[in-house]
């Protein structure tokens, strides 16, 4: 899912 | 991370020191909206919630806590210290106009129904609208200070730059997130009649008077 993945962002 | 990222978390964390910078330096909040500051402070505490569980790298941990820090020092300083320099009278936008709407949407537009995802949602949608009370207030005003114009400039370049970083990024890791991309579209929109007026105006020494 690419919502978890943009938990590296700020 | 790509450099479009890091010029963007350097614009945002650029605008955050340059209000901070005006506030103490001039020792007044004239001209600054305390409700954006609000918004800001409430996006942060809503999007940091996993400060402590979810460990990135150092600059992630870092970068959240400057942040945080920031956002509440300013709240500091124009609630309490500088309080006698607020500008009430212009400062009028109705704070629940955006944040129940960004609210009841992350309810409903999400990635997935758990709480630190939907606080995520709240924050990626309540940051898209967060500027308004203070172009509001510039609009109410007619007119913004050259620093106020600055902090502006960069903190609407912030995510203008993490647009480019979503792109870079679809097309170099196949990643994707409409969800913070759209938002950010939205987020980005919102300063471009306020781009127009600096680059035309601000950027040749004059002062940015908006259209009364």
């Amino acid at each position: 899912r690419s919502g978890k993945s943009t938990k590296d962002e700020l | 991370m790509n450099i479009f990222r890091l010029g963007g978390d350097l614009a945002h964390l650029l605008a955050i020191i340059i209000l901070l910078l005006k506030i103490w330096t001039t020792r007044s909040c004239a001209g600054i909206s305390g409700k954006s500051q609000i918004l800001f402070a409430l996006t942060f505490t809503a999007r940091y919630l996993d400060l402590f569980t979810n460990f990135v790298s150092v600059y992630n941990s870092v970068m959240k806590v400057v942040y945080l820090a920031a956002a509440y020092a300013t709240l500091y300083l124009m609630y309490v210290k500088f309080k006698a320099t607020y500008d009430h009278n212009h400062d009028t936008f109705r704070l629940e106009f955006l944040i129940l709407p960004a609210a009841g949407l992350a309810l409903i537009i999400n990635h997935e129904f758990s709480i630190i995802e939907v606080m995520w949602t709240f924050s990626i949608y309540l940051e898209a609208v967060a500027i308004l009370p203070q172009l509001f207030m510039v609009s109410k005003t007619g007119e913004a200070e050259s620093i106020t114009s600055h902090y502006l400039f960069a903190l609407g370049s912030y995510r203008a730059l993490y647009i480019v970083n979503w792109v870079y990024r679809y097309y170099s890791e196949g990643f994707y997130d409409m969800i913070a991309t759209l938002a950010g579209v939205v987020q980005t929109v919102l300063y471009c009649d306020f781009f127009y007026l600096y680059i035309t105006k601000v950027l040749k020494g004059k002062k940015l008077q908006l259209p009364a």
